[in-house]
């Protein structure tokens, strides 16, 4: 379940929009015991300036993506496009399942959920 | 119209992207999730952990070990043993067991193998036993002795197999079979094997987040 894919408008700033991972609407819900799913998010919007250089409370805009933006800007090319909204923070999640010799395993997943979107 | 979900070679690479060496079949046979590791899944959701106590990446902070994979993995020859304390000749019954290790993959490497029995005794009211552990080798014949310790009636068995039967730095075998011997010493009562099961952590270094490094 997504949040609605958006243009280039001005609303469309590079953020974390929602993305809920169903482990049903994938076929994984036999073998997968807990949990059902999970928020993953995803990243999505335009990374030219302003928006490439977010507030205080983003993520630290990278050097190279606020060069990049400025040379888009100055010169847009269909070759070398804006910077890319990217994940810049992610979290873990644990996952319990069954393996294929019916052993219940608990495993931990480094970078499964989205929390912060940043240019890069 | 949604798009299948991907099957065949795309599905491998996928898993074993994720860490798995073998595609799910998807229809395991229903059992009860064992508590303990119902109680290691919460401890490990960041909803659930306790603010200021941040959880360590690639540690199973209950058990007290490194690791990032935790298996509980059940006797795979219980149904074969007979259901009562049988003895023979004086002796209390010997156990086989045997665990199926065919999941855990070459690069994971075992950080606590605990070994966890029920016994059941027709009276309560015994001194309790003492329990060996054998290593059975692909002859019947078990191996040397590997560990030897009492038992209380009434209360589950924990024995840390780790360094005796699971060695630290050799890859997992694919089945790990023990040999089990109860010894009965002043106690005139045998117990039954009710259920027997091995607690396995690995740790699986690719899964960890790599160390940041200072510019």
């Amino acid at each position: 379940h997504t949040e609605p894919r958006v243009g280039g408008g001005p609303g469309g700033a590079c953020r974390t929009r929602r993305l809920h991972v169903s482990f049903r609407e994938v076929g994984w819900h036999r073998w997968v015991i807990a949990p059902r799913g999970f928020l993953a998010n995803f990243c999505q919007g335009v990374c030219t300036l302003p928006e490439a250089l977010q507030g205080p409370g983003g993520p630290p805009v990278l050097n190279h993506a606020v060069l990049h933006a400025l040379m888009h800007a100055a010169s847009p090319t269909q070759g070398a496009g804006p910077p890319c909204c990217v994940p810049a923070r992610l979290s873990p999640i644990s996952v319990l399942f069954f393996d294929n010799s019916d052993n219940v395993v608990l495993r931990h997943y480094e970078d499964m959920v989205v929390d912060e979107c940043g240019c890069r | 119209t949604r798009a299948p979900a991907p099957s065949g070679p795309a599905a491998a690479a996928l898993f074993q992207a994720l860490g798995m060496h073998e595609v799910p079949r998807g229809v395991p046979t229903p059992r009860p999730v064992p508590p303990v590791m119902w109680r290691l899944f919460r401890r490990r959701d960041p909803r659930e952990a306790r603010a200021g106590y941040p959880l360590r990446p690639c540690h199973v902070e209950e058990l007290g070990v490194a690791g990032n994979i935790v298996r509980h993995i059940p006797d795979s020859g219980l149904f074969s043993r007979p259901p009562g304390p049988t003895r023979t000749s004086g002796l209390c019954p010997k156990w086989t067991v045997t665990f199926d290790l065919k999941g855990v993959g070459p690069a994971e490497h075992p950080t606590r193998a605990r070994l966890e029995l029920r016994l059941e005794a027709e009276h309560e009211d015994t001194h309790g036993w003492e329990l060996s552990v054998a290593l059975l080798a692909e002859v019947e014949h078990p191996g040397p002795e590997l560990l030897r310790m009492p038992v209380a009636p009434g209360l589950p068995v924990r024995a840390d197999l780790l360094g005796a039967a699971v060695a630290t730095n050799a890859s997992m075998p694919r089945t790990l079979r023990l040999a089990l011997a109860l010894h009965r010493g002043a106690t005139t009562v045998c117990a039954r094997l009710a259920e027997a099961s091995l607690l396995l952590v690995t740790l699986d270094a690719r899964l960890c987040p790599p160390p940041r490094l200072r510019r």
